[in-house]
Order: structure tokens, then C-alpha cells, then sequence
């Protein structure tokens, strides 16, 4: 329905403005629902004037995305460089999560094109998610495929998924101690 | 509601049977490329309802049945449950109230797909039920899929409202 | 032309089924030229009879991959994981290049979905190629873009890019030792 | 041939003048998210000619010309130049051979783009010519842009053909 429609916008959006600027450390964001393009038309004699169109049903209209890293102008969110856009995509997820948090979210290598710094931010945020949601019976359950070492160091617990028999894969569980030699426990994991 | 338990039997890359508990927090999985990490993620899509072999990776859904590999032949059915505890007062099973529930998928190479609550045969509607109004149904924000993360910025502004739809 | 197709696709195909054999430490791959469904057809007695379509003309047929880590069964290539998949694409794009060099190959962040042991494998790769270049007059820059440490102790020379004033990039010499504490080298590049 | 230098000025984030001298062997192009490093791609796919705004992450080709951030104002030009050396006998200018060349593209505002070939105007055809059978061409294969290096596997198959004819 339009009403529910309308406050889930206002709330989603509200909240990416906010998780924007926390991911990047300030800049803007905004989330607009689409207008029709201005109409315009020539007159009998011949003068051009241009009057809005009716708008769009809210129950119609697309989801224009805004997006500013601190300092920068970008004019279109295709400017955006590949850890830009992951991270102004975590920033929306997260916001819809907010709004509606749902018992579980899988993250599969969303920290893939991230820098070092930008994994460190995604991990607090995944933090402050679960301490948020933890004792209010939200979920709070966050399951994130990485290969990233900050990240295995900064979750609860650690599954490890190994292939002894080339093909058929298994479960091995991995200690703390042996992330901080990443590149070994990857290796180790290898058949 | 709270993933309890993940147990794959057949399915992609696990043949034999596995478990996998969930803690609260944080959990990270981590292993070699082609390891099986993905197929995790694919199994817990499956057996919580997705229809398109295609969002599972594969052509047909039967490409989800372990097909073999150098030292193994391949499975005839692929099977997956999901067990959630903490699930509040959704489901009388048998008239009793139950916190816990096991979701079970079972698909059989001719094709047949069947669905289990706690083991009692159940349609898709059932299972589709328990998860309404979660923001788990569609799994559109709540499954990330490997290399997607991008693609809510990607999408024509039409298609990037499924999002808010599935939160509304 | 047709005859010029034939060897460039011969060429292309040795060269990938043996690169694939190299990155994956094992495995089969091929190149096979679409050929077209076999057609069915059913006799007026009603008898099904099926018979070859004509193949395609090469010149429009398509590309067919086949993909096979040591060990897997994979039935198609869209069921092989992310990093199988780039290891493949990159021993497509190696196979094309050393059938015709390119006076210089540009590659952003190819190494993204790679697991520690797989980026060793790709720069070892990159360092062969060069290697068999040199001297040949043939193409022996590579221009790699990267966030993982590993790649960036196995280059020739390093470009730092940053922005001390935000919006606006600017270079910045980087020297290798700097890069074993990665972390920091990338972080002292952030503005 | 082999690259020697790149000279960029107001193109994307780089609006002051910046070079690049490459060297033989592997380059490591490094630094945070967001800070320039695929802009240096663009502007090497742009200077040897690219056409389409959209390869450059853009809606229109003015959207590569410096267009301000919170301390300056935007830019009335890009200009960018790639020197490249060996080039064997490519090159006849004023009558004379040379084993260096520099092309030069320059974008204004209105939207015109000029082509330069050691600083004598040319045009596209000119440059295109100069890396006939080269591979450089379209850059199908020698340049592969930041999560394009799956698309080979994910395009369907006579797509897939563009990269074998490039090399034919
Ligand atoms: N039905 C099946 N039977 C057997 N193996 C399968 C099946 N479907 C997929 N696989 C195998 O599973 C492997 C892919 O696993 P997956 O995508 O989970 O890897 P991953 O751990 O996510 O790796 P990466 O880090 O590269 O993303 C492939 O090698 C593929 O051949
Ligand atoms: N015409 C322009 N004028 C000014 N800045 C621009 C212009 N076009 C793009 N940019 C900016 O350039 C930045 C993107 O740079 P680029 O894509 O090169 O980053 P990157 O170093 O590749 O980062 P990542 O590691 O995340 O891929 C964006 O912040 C964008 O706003
Ligand atoms: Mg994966
Ligand atoms: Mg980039």
C-alpha cells in the first residue's frame, strides 16, 4: 500500500544518509524517487515553454541514487570508483536492514574491492550492527565469506572450508592464533 | 528467529553430509577458491525456497546434486535443512507450540523438489510462510551474493524498488 | 578471412588449454567452436529421426568454453567459483595475448577475487611472460592495478596514486620496502 | 613499440598536469579506493580512442573533463598524451622517420575533441591506423577494465568471438 510504501521510503532513506557519512566519514547521500522529466512543448506560435509532468505514482516511480564522497562532485554514481560504489551499496543495504532487519544477512566477498582502511570501517559497522540488535530479539546473526585477514580477525568465529579430496568439499575449523598468519591458513586450507 | 543449524547432504560440491552451527555475532567463512564457500551460501538460498537455477549458479536445478568429481561418482538427490530456533509463535505443528524448526529441501534427479517442516512433508507455501514479513522471503537484502554487491547501484531505477518493496 | 580465423582460433585454443594447465597446476580446458543443435524431425510414419544441422560457417558460429579444475566435474562454466573463474578468464586473456602481443596489457585489480595462492600463480605468470618478451621486440608491459600486498612485492616499479586534496589525484613515489607493512603504505596514502 | 610516458591535464580527478613514465616489466599501479587509479585506465583508453562515454564510466564525453570538488571549480578541458617509443617505421612525419611519437586527445566543454599527432592535428583515423594489427586496437584484450575480467566467461558466446577476431 502507498502509506507503508511511503514511510519504509522516509525511513530507508534517512538511514543511508546516515551510514553514508559514517562509512565515508562525512560527504552526502541521498535516495529520491524518480520524476518525470519536465515536458515541453511548442505553442501554435511557436514559443517553447516547459511545464512539469504529473508525478510519478509513488507506487511507480524508480529510486535515484545520490552519492558524495567527502570533498568530491561526482555527477553521476557511475563516476564512482569500485570501492566508492561498494561501499555506497553496503551504506543502502545496511539502511534497509535497519528499517526492516531481517534474522540473518550473508555477505559473500562484499569486502572484495575494498582498501585496508574501507575493510576496517565495514567491520565496525557489521560490529555495531550486532550490538545494536543484540537483547532487542533483532536478528543478529552476520555470515560473511571473505578472504580478507582484518575480517577474520574481526568476526566471533571462524568456519574453515577445505577440499582434501580434490571436488568434494569439507568443513575444518580454523583457531584465532592461525589467521594472523593468514597466507598460511589459506595455504593450509588448500588441497 | 535464529539460524541454528545448516546440515547438506548432496548438495554441489558437499556429498557427503555435513553440519554447520551458527553462533550469534559474526561468523566468517574462509577457505581456497573453489573450496565451497559460494555453495554454502547457494544451500542456504535453496532450501529457504529459491526457484531459479539460475540464481543458483547452474542450468537445470538438478545441477545442484553433487555430479561427481575425479574420485566419486555422482549423487541421485541433493538434500538440505535449515534449523531456526527463537521463531516466537509462528508455527503449531502437531497443535503444540515449537521454538524450534527444521526446513528441509530434498531434490531428486527426475526433477522432483520436496519440502519438509520437521520433518512432515509440507508445500513451498508453507515454508514461504514462515519467513513472510522477516525480510528473509525474497532474500533480497538479506542474502548478498558474491560479487553483487555493486549491483543495487547498477540496476535501472525501476528494479532497484524491489529492495524497499521487500522491507515495506 | 576464413583461413586467417582458423589458425588465430587453433592458436588461441593450444595456448589456453596449456596456460590453464599452468594456472590451475592441473585440470583441462578447451575452445570449441559452436556447432549448431542436431535437428529433429519426425517422418510422416512418425518415426523421430535426428540428423546433423549443417555446422556453422566459422566465421559466425560462437565461442564455446570448456573448464575443468584438477579434480572437478564441472557440467558448465557458470557453476565454477569466483576465483576459478578469473584464473580462467586470465588464462583466456594470456592465451589471446601470446598468439598476438599486445605492445602492452593494462590490468585493473584482476586480481581482486584471488585467494593468496592464486595471486603467487597469476604473478608468477605475468613475470614469465615478460621474461619471454624481453629481447623478442615483442609487448612487455604490464600494467597492473592492485590492492594485494603480494602483487606489489613482485613488481618492477610501484606508483602510489592519492589525494591530499580531496577530488584531486596526484602521484606519489613508493618505495618497496614500504610495502611489506602494506597496510600502512596504503594508509599513508589515504588523505 | 612500448610506452614510454602518460600526460594528463584536467582529465577526471587528475585536473593538475601529472606524468607517468613507464618502465619495461611490471608496473604496480597502488593507493586507497576512490583515489585515481582507474581514471589512469580511462585516460589510456581514451587517448588511443575510445568512443563511447559509457566505456569511461560516464554519461557523456564532457563528463571526463575535470568537473570541480569542494576546493576548485570545474575545468574548461581535458588533455591527455601517451608517448610511446619503438614504434619501428609506423610513422612517417614530415617526411622524416621517428621512432617516438606522442598522440594527444583534447576534449572541450562544447563537446569537440581534437586528435594530435606530435602536435600537428590529426585525425582519429590517423591514430587508429598507428596501432593497426597492434592488438591495441579496440583493446579487447589488452586492456581489461576493474571487474570486467569475468565477463569473457559471463558473454554469450558470439560476443566472445570479439576477442579472437581482434587477434586475427
Ligand atoms: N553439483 C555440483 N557437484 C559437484 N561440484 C560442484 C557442483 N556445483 C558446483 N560444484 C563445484 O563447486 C566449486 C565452486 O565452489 P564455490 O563457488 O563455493 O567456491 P568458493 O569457495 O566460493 O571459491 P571463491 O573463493 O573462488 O569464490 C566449483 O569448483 C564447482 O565445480
Ligand atoms: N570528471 C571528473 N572530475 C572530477 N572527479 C572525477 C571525474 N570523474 C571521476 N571522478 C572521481 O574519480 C574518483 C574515482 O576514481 P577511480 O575510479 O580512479 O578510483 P580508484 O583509485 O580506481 O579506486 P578503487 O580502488 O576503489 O577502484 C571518484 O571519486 C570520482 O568522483
Ligand atoms: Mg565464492
Ligand atoms: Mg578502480
Amino acid at each position: 500500500s502507498r502509506a507503508l510504501f511511503q514511510t519504509t521510503f522516509r525511513e530507508v532513506r534517512k538511514n543511508f544518509q546516515e551510514l553514508f557519512r559514517k562509512l565515508f566519514g562525512g560527504g552526502r547521500a541521498d535516495l529520491v524517487l524518480e520524476q518525470p522529466e519536465a515536458i515541453t512543448e511548442t505553442t501554435p506560435e511557436g514559443e517553447v515553454i516547459t511545464r512539469k509532468a504529473e508525478p510519478l505514482d509513488i507506487l511507480e516511480a524508480g529510486l535515484e541514487i545520490v552519492a558524495q564522497p567527502p570533498g568530491k562532485n561526482p555527477k553521476i554514481i557511475t563516476q564512482l570508483s569500485g570501492g566508492e560504489k561498494a561501499l555506497t551499496a553496503i551504506a543502502l543495504l545496511f539502511a534497509v536492514y535497519q528499517t526492516k532487519p531481517s534474522p540473518f544477512c550473508i555477505l559473500d566477498e562484499v569486502d572484495a574491492p575494498l582498501d585496508e582502511a574501507n575493510v576496517d570501517v565495514y567491520c565496525s559497522m557489521l560490529r555495531e550492527f550486532v550490538r545494536g540488535a543484540a537483547g532487542s530479539g533483532l536478528g543478529s546473526q552476520f555470515i560473511v565469506v571473505t578472504h580478507k585477514k582484518r575480517t577474520m580477525q574481526r568476526a566471533d568465529a571462524i568456519y574453515g572450508v577445505t577440499q582434501n579430496e580434490p571436488g568434494v568439499s569439507t568443513k575444518i575449523s580454523v583457531k584465532f592464533e592461525e589467521v594472523g598468519k593468514l597466507g598460511d591458513s589459506e595455504r593450509e586450507l588448500a588441497p | 528467529m535464529r539460524l541454528k543449524r545448516l546440515e547438506t547432504f548432496g548438495f554441489k560440491s558437499f556429498a557427503d553430509r555435513m553440519t554447520f552451527d551458527f553462533e550469534d555475532g559474526i561468523t566468517a567463512v574462509i577457505g581456497p577458491n573453489g573450496c565451497g564457500k559460494s555453495n554454502i551460501v547457494d544451500a542456504i538460498k535453496w532450501v529457504i525456497g529459491e526457484q531459479s537455477a539460475k540464481a543458483l549458479r547452474g542450468e537445470d536445478m538438478t545441477d545442484v546434486i553433487f555430479n561427481g568429481c575425479a574420485t566419486r561418482r555422482g549423487m541421485a538427490l541433493a538434500e538440505v535443512s535449515l534449523v531456526l530456533d527463537q521463531i516466537g509463535d509462528r508455527i503449531k505443528l502437531d497443535g503444540n507450540l515449537s521454538d524450534e524448526v527444521a526446513i528441509t529441501r530434498r531434490l531428486t534427479r527426475d526433477g522432483t523438489s520436496s519440502y519438509f517442516l520437521n520433518g512432515k512433508i509440507c508445500r513451498l507455501k508453507d515454508i514461504k510462510e514462515l519467513f513472510m514479513d522477516t525480510g528473509v522471503g525474497t532474500a533480497a537484502y538479506s542474502v548478498i551474493e558474491q560479487g553483487r554487491v555493486g549491483f543495487i547501484l547498477e540496476s535501472n531505477t525501476k528494479d532497484r524498488r524491489i529492495i524497499l518493496e521487500e522491507a515495506a
